[in-house]
């Protein structure tokens, strides 16, 4: 059955409790993607066909594979969304710094997009309390 | 931005080309 | 970690897109007929001759894509109720909504309630009442629970709970550990 690939690595998440982060899928991703494209390919066989020969007994198939796209499109946007959630987290929980367990868990880009999460935080903080900045990461508890 | 760029380098731009756009207004809680 | 903040599921028959909790509802089967042949995607019959699904085939089908596929105009797939949304279950519901083990007959009874409204149907009002009403009538044993069960083994008292209850328990349960660690001066 199409989009399975793509509904495990939403389960790796939610098995994955309270906000860590598992190792990246990479390979999980690269086989929904080639799903993908082999459906993709398919519907544009059929879609020619439909036009050129008037088979439009074939407009349901070519619907459920646009539906199976969209699945895939789906998942994979919601899986990559639901890893920068878990890696913003990770920004307030453990400071600017890493620790190298949790970089090994993540792409390139993932720590590329980090280090521009840093940036623009610390822009944001930059901008507040006058000429000083304030740290909003600090202080995360009211004081006694 | 930076979300934009980084679901685009990831998987986006490996999509179909009708496929290769997701509205990040729909990670706003309806 | 509490600064983690996943993407919420839609409320009532809304979906939220990039929801984990949603894409894992709409992956649930539903009973379903096609009412049309779909060529060239047979997988269902290795054996048969051609590589179509015949019309009339029944078959689970994920909710995305029984969703997807259904049109009020152009018929490619009927949807059935599951049995826990029929009126025998309805009776049974109406009576004592606490007997009922929504994890085994879910776990995403009210969700999947919820969406099954997107499938024309003239039981969609009485099915849209007993999903609200069993809501309310488990709300108050749910909520109770959560607010007495403090530092002890809660999974006699989920266990029976769909997935939306046991969010519910969840959030009563913060809120009761959130209340006790000011109590004792710990949440400074």
């Amino acid at each position: 059955m199409f989009c399975e690939k793509a509904i495990e690595l939403i389960r790796e998440l939610q098995r994955a409790s309270d906000g860590q982060l598992p190792a990246f899928n990479e390979d999980g991703i690269r086989q929904v993607l080639e799903e993908m494209k082999a459906l993709y390919e398919q519907n544009q066989t059929d879609v020619n066909e439909a036009k050129s020969e008037g088979r439009s007994d074939l407009i349901p198939t070519i619907k459920f594979r646009h539906c199976c796209l969209l699945r895939n499109q789906r998942c994979i946007a919601a899986y990559l969304y639901d890893r920068l959630l878990r890696i913003r987290s990770l920004r307030w929980e453990y400071g600017s710094v890493l620790p190298t367990s949790i970089r090994f868990h993540m792409c390139a880009e993932e720590l590329e997009w980090f280090n521009q999460y840093k940036k623009s935080l610390a822009t944001y903080m930059r901008s507040l309390g006058g000429d000083e900045g304030l740290d909003v990461t600090q202080d995360m508890q009211p004081p006694k | 931005a930076n979300t934009e760029t980084y679901l685009k380098s990831v998987a986006l731009k490996h999509m179909p080309p009708n496929l290769q756009a997701v509205d990040l207004g729909k990670s706003v809680q309806k | 970690t509490q600064s983690y903040l996943p993407v919420p599921p839609g409320v009532g028959m809304e979906e939220n897109f990039l929801s984990l909790d949603d894409i894992l509802l709409s992956q649930e089967k539903l009973p379903t007929r096609t009412e049309c042949v779909f060529p060239r995607l047979g997988f269902v019959e290795k054996t048969s001759d051609t590589r179509d699904i015949p019309e009339g085939t029944k078959m689970e089908m994920p909710l995305w894509l029984a969703k997807g596929l259904y049109d009020n105009k152009r018929r490619l797939v009927s949807v059935e109720q599951p049995k826990i949304y029929r009126q025998g279950w309805r009776t049974v519901f109406s009576a004592d909504p606490n007997v009922v083990d929504l994890h085994k007959m879910g776990p995403y009874y009210y969700g999947l309630g919820s969406q099954l409204l997107h499938f024309d149907s003239p039981e969609n009002p009485e099915i849209a009442q007993t999903v609200l009403q069993t809501y309310i009538g488990r709300f108050r044993r749910i909520m109770d629970s959560s607010q007495n069960a403090y530092n002890e083994d809660t999974s006699a008292l989920v266990e029976r709970l769909d997935v939306l209850e046991r969010s519910l328990f969840r959030t009563g349960q913060i809120g009761l550990n959130d209340f006790q660690r000011w109590e004792k001066g710990q949440a400074s």
